[in-house]
């Protein structure tokens, strides 16, 4: 019978794109943290 | 060829070296980039023998100091410092490396990809249980992070980096490397490679990304024929379904034009996970509720617009050399053609390919033929329309494909008729011109069906995609709503909606939730 | 290579690499005592700063707590000069949640941030082109201001771009 995919620990009806938070194939939880954010060299 | 231990010892030593400059404070790039090119002056950033070596033995020098620390301490961090090490020389290299005048920034990029597909490959087929994929993981997250963002400027080479690992990946699919299958399945999924694959480059990286996962769905196939799952399989398979509902959600249209190919490689059992690649819709139509009352389709806008397929429809048919014959009959409709009789028989597979696949039938030449054939009769009908707008609802139906279907359903066994039912189930979608010609094919056969038991088959091909956990596709729904609710196909008196007291609320629990 | 699967993926034989199915299953075993966790794919989250400010002990030595709170940013966000705070802490506090926090608050305000100029873009208009894979039209975008003499300071700034192509490829 499948299974209740809303269990999976992905919010299926967010407005936002799911892969920016995306954790891992393993994982009840989302990412924390956000993107990777690339910044011009002088503000490191 | 072993290495001479002197090149070994040379490397340690450089790769020594590396890391005292790695630990200098950052804001410098002086050290990193006069490294680089003693590297190059040294001649092992050619791309040749000597540089497959130099990575190989750098890799090697990593991967072993991860199991050296991991034994000892078990701290992960520590243990990460030599792969981290690497991989950032790595990214340096293809950052500062001179290159001869037209050649590409990235043309090490591929040569250091294989050898480290190489090396995990022969690391997996010595040590098989005790193989540890998480140094190899890091390496691959470090490097889609840091490479992968390398010179945003250039699209091109964006996504020369995309398809580079992805052809790595496919390299390293389960089925080759199997012990590396979890690592591989977060590594492809993840955010820092499988959206980029998808965005921009006018849609290059989508056929990478597909093969990609006919690769783990190949893998998979034969765990999830029986529909029983041991633990290990069923950690898989959710895995795999957070992946596609990702996709579901941010990239139906990938799903939507490659539903063909997953369709071929997914077990008939995989009823739910085949619904949600089924269920996907392009992000900018609106779907009508299905149970609207007098919802007419016929007049959806939609149901005239031909779905785009990116899978190869008819390539099953043209390896069984029998599409020049499919052709032929449906231009001709010729009478007393061998064609009909000996369809049956080439959809079987051979003894030995049976046994191996668990079916006695091809079924991806079954979803290609069933496909190929109503696509022909689709365009055939779309020109009639335009030069005889007024065609008499019995010639809608091109006659010659309906023949096949009749044929099939007619001579085919239970299993056959079975996979073929699914093979016009799988067309139910969205609202497009396939949705609306197999729905109407399917409703067609109901009605027309000399046996019950073919009347009974396909209620439960329609059943059974509809009693799992959502989602389910549109076109499944209106199909199985048009069924119940049509007093031509005599639904509710047919003998199987009454054989017995579960079948019977089953059935009325269906048609409430379908409104 | 891309394109077809083959004629039948049931038919394909066990060579070339491709092992058996209880091997695979063994294989598989062995990885899941194996898996990857979570830290193996996270980066370092710290921030350095360049020229740390010399305050003496009695200032606070790490960052209050509330900083971590989203409920801060977004009192930030709603706030008239409260722009400029997200550009600090997104320019100025790389690889840190606070980071992330301020650029939610940013695309909150519409804000958008293109990787290859590195910089925060608004639009001024309804975009004038609109395709899958760019929008045109006028936009604002954040900016640094040089300052050529004494009069002229030295700052941030929002400039306007007319006639600006923002590429899909590009959007963070």
């Amino acid at each position: 019978l499948g299974i209740d995919l809303t269990t999976l620990g992905l919010n299926l009806n967010s407005s936002e794109n799911l892969h920016k938070t995306f954790a891992s194939p393993w994982s009840d939880e989302p990412a924390k943290g956000g993107p990777d954010f690339s910044i011009p060299e002088c503000y490191y | 060829e072993p290495d001479a231990s002197t090149f070994q010892k040379q490397v340690s030593l450089l790769f020594a070296d590396w890391y005292r400059i790695c630990e200098l404070p950052a804001g410098n790039d002086t050290p990193s980039t006069k490294f680089i090119l003693q590297l190059h002056q040294n001649g092992l950033l050619r791309g040749d023998d000597m540089s497959d070596r130099f990575f190989r033995i750098l890799l090697e020098i990593s991967v072993s100091h991860f199991g050296e620390v991991m034994q000892s301490s078990q701290q992960v961090q520590s243990s990460f410092l030599a792969i981290d090490i690497y991989s950032k020389l790595v990214y340096s290299i293809l950052k500062y490396c001179p290159v001869d005048q037209g050649s590409s920034k990235l043309f090490l990029l591929p040569k250091i990809l294989a050898v480290t597909v190489r090396s995990i490959q022969k690391d997996h087929d010595e040590k098989k249980e005790d193989f540890n994929p998480r140094p190899y993981f890091r390496l691959f997250i470090n490097w889609l992070s840091d490479i992968g963002s390398l010179d945003p400027l250039h699209d091109g080479v964006n996504f020369q980096v995309l398809s580079a690992f992805a052809n790595a990946f496919h390299a390293l699919q389960p089925l080759k490397v199997p012990a590396f299958s979890f690592a591989w399945l977060e590594l492809v999924s993840h955010r820092t490679f499988m959206p980029k694959l998808l965005t921009g480059n006018s849609q290059k990286g989508w056929p990478f990304l597909h093969r990609l996962l006919v690769d783990l769905f190949q893998f998979m196939e034969p765990f999830l024929r029986n529909a029983e799952l041991g633990e290990l399989i069923r950690f898989l398979y959710k895995g795999t379904l957070r992946v596609l509902l990702v996709l579901l959600h941010d990239f139906p249209e990938f799903l939507c034009d490659y539903h063909f190919s997953f369709c071929d490689v997914i077990p008939p059992s995989c009823i739910q996970m085949r619904n949600i690649i089924l269920s996907a819709f392009p992000r900018n139509m609106r779907l009508p509720d299905p149970s609207t009352p007098n919802l007419k389709i016929d007049l959806l806008e939609e149901m005239s617009q031909a779905p785009r397929i990116l899978s190869e429809v008819d390539a099953a048919i043209k390896a069984k050399q029998m599409k020049a014959d499919v052709d032929e009959y449906l231009r001709t409709r010729q009478q007393g053609s061998p064609f009909l009789g000996e369809l049956k028989q080439r959809l079987l597979l051979s003894p030995k390919e049976a046994a191996h696949a668990g079916t006695r039938y091809n079924v991806p030449l079954i979803n290609s033929l069933v496909l190929y054939v109503g696509m022909q009769a689709i365009q055939l009908l779309q020109a009639r329309n335009r030069s005889q707008p007024q065609s008499l609802s019995s010639d809608l139906v091109d006659k010659a494909a309906l023949d096949i279907f009749q044929t099939l359903i007619i001579e085919l066994d239970t299993e056959g008729r079975y996979l073929f039912l699914n093979a016009i189930a799988n067309q139910l979608r969205y609202p497009n011109t396939h949705t609306h010609y197999f729905s109407f094919i399917l409703l067609y056969l109901f009605s027309d069906a000399h046996q019950e038991i073919i009347q009974e088959q396909i209620t439960r091909v329609l059943l059974e995609r509809l009693i799992v956990n959502r989602p389910h596709p549109w076109g499944l729904l209106i199909t199985f709503i048009e069924l119940i609710k049509n007093p031509g196909y005599n639904f509710w008196n047919r003998s199987f909606t009454r054989c017995a007291p579960e079948i019977e609320k089953l059935f009325e629990s269906v048609s409430r939730s379908c409104g | 290579d891309l394109g077809a699967i083959g004629d039948s993926i049931s038919g394909t034989p066990n060579s070339g690499g491709m092992h058996d199915r209880l091997y695979n299953l063994q294989m598989l075993e062995a990885a899941y005592y194996k898996l990857p966790q979570p830290k193996d794919s996270e980066r370092a989250r710290s921030y350095t700063p360049r020229h740390p400010a010399a305050t003496p002990p009695s200032y606070p030595q790490v960052q209050a707590p509330i900083v971590n709170n989203p409920a801060f940013w977004e009192r930030i966000g709603l706030d008239t000069m409260g722009t400029d705070t997200l550009f600090f802490a997104f320019y100025y506090q790389p690889n840190t949640y606070q980071q992330y926090l301020a650029a939610k608050e940013l695309k909150k305000q519409s804000w958008r941030y293109h990787r290859k100029f590195n910089t925060w873009f608004q639009r001024h208009e309804e975009p004038k082109v609109a395709t899958d894979e760019y929008e045109k039209g006028t936009y604002v975008y954040f900016d640094f201001h040089v300052g050529s003499d004494e009069l002229q300071q030295q700052g941030w700034c929002q400039r306007i771009k007319t006639d600006f192509t923002f590429e899909y490829n590009y959007l963070e």
